[in-house]
């Protein structure tokens, strides 16, 4: 429902900022 | 109590996943209003309402405002409640039932975890302490 998360995980960040990131 | 808002800014487009989700354009900003552990954020702007991935946003404050923990590189144990195989080549493959250490609980839902020598990212929806009776 709206009041639960999704029960999937989430998306992993966009490829741009995980370079940025390391 | 009171609803505090806090306001993000949006830094790639994204579309939902799901009726509960909302569509994302680069650059706008968002509300959120509630910040679940497992990554998604509860998004209330002015005529909607529904779940965002934290890791397409950052704090309109700037990079230097973070919630995030400092990493434990001691480790923290957790046991894994569902399976999941790598996509990335910075993920693990693990199965349900693993005994694994917790390194850094990143805000965006995917922790870094050690397994042995291996150390890579794993979502965190699907970890739960180790020692603590899982939710009936």
């Amino acid at each position: 429902s709206m009041k639960e998360p999704p029960s999937n995980p989430p998306p992993r960040p966009p490829a741009e900022l995980r370079r940025k990131r390391q | 109590g009171p609803i505090i808002l806090q306001t993000y800014r949006v830094i790639a487009d994204y579309n939902k996943g799901s009726k509960y989700q909302l569509n994302l354009k680069e650059g706008e900003q968002v509300d959120i209003v509630e910040k679940s552990t497992n990554g998604w954020w509860f998004c209330q702007c002015e005529s909607r309402r529904g779940w965002v991935p934290a890791s397409y946003l950052e704090p309109l404050e700037g990079p230097d405002e973070t919630e995030e923990q400092e990493p434990n590189y001691a480790g923290e144990l957790f046991v894994t409640t569902k399976a999941y195989t790598a996509e990335q080549d910075d993920e693990l493959t693990l199965q349900e039932g693993e005994t694994i250490e917790v390194i850094h609980k990143l805000l965006e839902g995917w922790w870094v975890i050690r397994k042995g020598e291996q150390t890579g990212h794993y979502p965190s929806m699907f970890l739960r302490k180790s020692g603590e009776i899982r939710a009936a």
